[in-house]
C-alpha cells in the first residue's frame, strides 16, 4: 500500500500553468479560482524541486479547465455525480492538463458544515498529482487516494505523497548541490522601452532610488519598524497575509510590534564590520548572506561547530568556544591512502574514513574534507568508512559498505536499499568489495575484492556466471587494491596505499612498475 | 441440447460492472450475446468479476468480501477522481507501475 509512479514525468522542473481562457468555471470567480489553484500547486512545490509559474496562455504545461458532460476527451463527466475531475499524465499537448466537472458545486473556502459542496483545493491538489505523474494510491488519507476526502484545516502533505513526488523530482533542493538565491537591496531595474517597429528608443527618467531600511511601506505595515526588501513570496499567502516569510531564519524575532532585534551570535548578522580569520563581515541591513560557493558560511578548520550547521558559531566569546579537538579519523589531505575514488557527475570524489574530498575543474573544493554523510545523509550515522564507490551507466551512485550496497539517485537513497551483496550474485562469504568501476575499455562494470574480480551485468543486475577470476589478469596491481576508476582522459587508475598506477588497457598491465604518489597528482599537494 | 442460460444479471451487478470497467478493475467488453454469457466463458467471467470486486474493496480500504455488499455500494457512490485506479499498462505488467 503506497504511492504509484506512472512512469512519465516532466523533463523540466519549472512548469507553467494557466486557467483555460475558453473553459472557465461558470459558478466561481476567476480570481478566487486561480488563487486556490496556485495554493494547490504550491503544496507540490513545497515538497519537491518543482516550481510553477502562472502564464496567460493555453500552451502552458498544465492547463486547467472546467467542462460539463462530454468535453472532447474520452472521459465525459456525469453531471452533479460521483466523478469530480480528472487529469492527464505529463506530456505534450493535453498532457498535464486538469479538467473539473463544471456541474459540481465547487467551494473555494469550504466550511465544515458544507455537506454537498466540494473543496476545489482538495480536488485540485489530487489532480495536479496526476499532472505531475502520480497514479492513485491505496493509502487512505493520502492525497492520491482516489475517493474524495476533503482537506483538514491544518493540512500537511501526507508521507505517501511526499515520497511519491520526491522519488520523481527529488526533494526541495538543499544547498549541497546548488546555492540558495540571495536578495540584495539593489537598485530596482530601470525600465527602458524600445519601440522596435520605428527603431526609436525612449528612456524613462530614472527615479532616484533611496534604500530605506526603516519601514518602507508604512501603509502596509503601520507598526513595523523595519521591512525586508524585496519581499520574498510568502509561503502562506492567504492564511497569514501580514507575515513576511524568511526562508530559513527561524531565530528572527517574528512579532511585528517590536523593532527587529539582531541576533549577535548569528554569523550573518553582526552589528559592526569585523574581520575574523581573514574574513570581513559588512553590516547586515537588510540581512544579506555572503556568497559562498558551496557552504553557506566559511569553514573554519578545527572548529567542531562546523559539524553541526544548526549550532551557532561564537567567534567573539572565546571563553564559550568548546575546546577544539581534531576528530581522530580526519585524514591529512596530503598524507593518506584512499578507501575509494570515483568520478561522479564529472567531478572526482575521493573517500577516506568518514570523509571525502571533491575535486572539480578548478581543483579541490574549499571546505573539504567533509563528512560523507553530509552529502549522502541516508548512509548509516555510525559510518566509519566506505569500501567502494562508482557512478553507474544509469547515473545512479553506488556506495558499497561492508556486505551492503547503497544506491543513490544524486543524494536520495532509492527505496529498497541498502541491499546485501548476495542479491547481485556475489558469494555469501564475501565480506566487502575493494573497488568497483565501469571500465571504459569495454564499458563493462567490474567489482574487485582481495585476489578476485567479477564482471557485473548492469542489465541483469548480477555478476556473470564464469566469475570470479584472478586479479593476476590486471598485471602489476597485485591483490587487495584500494580503488580503481577511469579518469576523464579515458585511462584507468588503480590505487593502493598512498600510491597509484596508470593502467594500459590494451596491454592489460601497469604502465610503470613503481606507483606514483597520489597526494601530489590528485590532491595537488 | 440447448445451451444452459442464466437469468439476466441484477441492476446492481450491471452498474458495478460499469464502475469496475471505468476505473480499470475489469477489462472492458465481455463475450456476451445480449445479456447472456457464452456458456464456456461464464465461469471465467464470474472469477474475473469477483477478483475485480475484491481488488476494488482492497484499494478502497473496505472489508474484502468479493460480494457487492453495502460497504461496496457506498464506496461506488462516493465522490471521486475520474482517472482509473489501475492504469491500462498495469494490466500488462501485472503490477502497479
Amino acid at each position: 500500500k503506497r504511492f504509484a509512479v506512472q512512469g512519465e514525468k516532466w523533463k523540466h522542473t519549472n512548469l507553467t500553468w494557466s486557467l483555460s481562457s475558453v473553459r472557465r468555471p461558470s459558478q466561481l470567480d476567476p480570481y478566487g479560482t486561480r488563487s486556490v489553484l496556485s495554493r494547490a500547486l504550491d503544496v507540490w512545490a513545497q515538497a519537491s524541486r518543482l516550481t510553477f509559474t502562472e502564464v496567460n496562455s493555453d500552451d502552458a504545461d498544465i492547463v486547467v479547465s472546467f467542462a460539463k458532460r462530454y468535453h472532447d476527451d474520452a472521459y465525459p463527466f456525469d453531471g452533479r455525480g460521483s466523478i469530480l475531475a480528472h487529469a492527464f499524465f505529463p506530456g505534450s499537448g493535453r498532457g498535464g492538463d486538469a479538467h473539473f466537472d463544471d456541474d459540481e458545486l465547487w467551494l473555494l473556502q469550504p466550511r465544515d458544515d458544507d455537506e454537498d459542496g466540494t473543496s476545489l483545493f482538495a480536488v485540485a491538489v489530487h489532480e495536479f498529482g496526476h499532472s505531475l505523474g502520480l497514479s492513485h494510491s491505496s493509502v487512505k488519507g493520502a492525497l492520491m487516494f482516489p475517493w474524495y476526502q476533503g482537506i483538514q484545516p491544518n493540512f500537511v502533505l501526507p508521507e505517501d505523497d511526499r515520497n511519491g513526488i520526491q522519488q520523481m523530482y527529488g526533494p526541495k533542493t538543499s544547498n549541497k548541490w546548488a546555492r540558495i538565491p540571495y536578495y540584495r537591496p539593489q537598485e530596482p531595474p530601470q525600465t527602458t522601452t524600445t519601440t522596435t517597429t520605428t527603431t526609436t528608443t525612449t528612456t524613462t527618467t530614472r527615479k532616484p532610488y533611496i534604500h530605506h531600511h526603516h519601514n518602507r511601506h508604512p501603509e502596509r505595515y503601520p507598526n513595523r519598524a523595519y521591512t525586508p526588501y524585496p519581499r520574498t513570496p510568502s509561503r502562506y499567502p492567504s492564511y497569514y497575509p501580514e507575515r513576511p516569510y524568511y526562508p530559513d531564519r527561524r531565530h528572527y524575532n517574528t512579532s511585528d510590534d517590536h523593532p527587529r532585534r539582531t541576533n549577535h551570535h548569528h554569523p550573518y548578522s553582526r552589528p559592526t564590520e569585523t574581520t575574523t580569520h581573514g574574513t570581513t563581515y559588512r553590516p547586515r541591513y537588510p540581512h544579506v548572506r555572503p556568497e559562498y560557493p558551496t557552504n553557506p558560511r566559511p569553514h573554519y578548520p578545527n572548529d567542531p561547530s562546523q559539524d553541526n550547521p544548526r549550532k551557532p558559531y561564537y567567534p567573539e566569546k572565546t571563553t564559550q568556544r568548546p575546546t577544539t579537538t581534531t576528530p581522530s579519523d580526519k585524514p591529512d589531505t596530503c598524507d593518506t591512502s584512499y578507501d575509494a575514488v570515483a568520478l561522479i557527475r564529472g567531478e572526482l570524489f575521493i573517500f577516506k574514513n568518514r570523509y571525502h574530498w571533491r575535486i572539480g575543474a578548478r581543483g579541490r573544493y574549499s571546505g573539504y574534507p567533509m563528512e560523507i554523510t553530509r552529502m549522502w545523509s541516508s548512509l548509516p550515522k555510525n559510518l566509519t568508512h566506505v569500501d567502494a564507490v562508482y557512478e553507474r551507466p544509469d547515473r545512479k551512485i553506488a556506495i558499497f559498505i561492508g556486505k551492503e550496497l547503497y544506491l543513490f539517485d544524486s543524494q536520495y537513497l532509492l527505496p529498497g536499499y541498502p541491499k546485501p551483496l548476495r542479491t547481485f550474485g556475489l558469494p555469501e562469504s564475501l565480506e566487502k568489495l575493494d573497488a568497483a568501476m565501469v571500465w571504459g575499455h569495454n564499458g563493462n562494470t567490474y567489482f574487485y575484492s582481495g585476489t578476485m574480480y567479477w564482471k557485473y551485468d548492469e542489465e541483469k543486475g548480477r555478476v556473470d556466471y564464469d566469475y570470479p577470476r584472478n586479479m593476476a589478469m590486471w598485471k602489476g596491481v597485485g591483490n587487495n587494491i584500494d580503488s580503481v576508476f577511469q579518469w576523464k582522459d579515458g585511462k584507468t587508475y588503480f590505487f593502493k596505499g598512498k600510491g597509484f598506477w596508470k593502467f594500459n588497457d590494451l596491454q592489460m598491465q601497469v604502465e610503470n612498475e613503481r606507483p606514483s604518489l597520489s597526494a601530489s597528482f590528485w590532491m595537488g599537494c | 441440447a440447448p445451451t444452459r442460460s442464466r437469468p439476466t444479471r441484477s441492476a446492481h451487478h450491471e452498474s458495478a460492472r460499469g464502475y469496475l470497467e471505468t476505473f480499470g478493475y475489469l477489462k472492458k467488453g465481455r463475450p456476451e450475446v445480449g445479456n447472456l454469457l457464452l456458456v464456456d466463458s461464464e465461469q471465467a467471467y464470474e472469477d474475473d468479476f469477483r477478483i475485480a470486486i475484491k481488488t476494488l474493496q482492497e484499494f478502497g480500504g473496505i472489508p474484502v468480501t468479493g460480494e457487492i455488499d453495502e460497504a461496496t455500494k457506498a464506496l461506488m457512490k462516493q465522490k471521486r477522481c475520474g482517472r482509473p485506479d489501475r492504469e491500462e499498462d498495469e494490466e500488462q505488467h501485472g503490477h502497479r507501475r
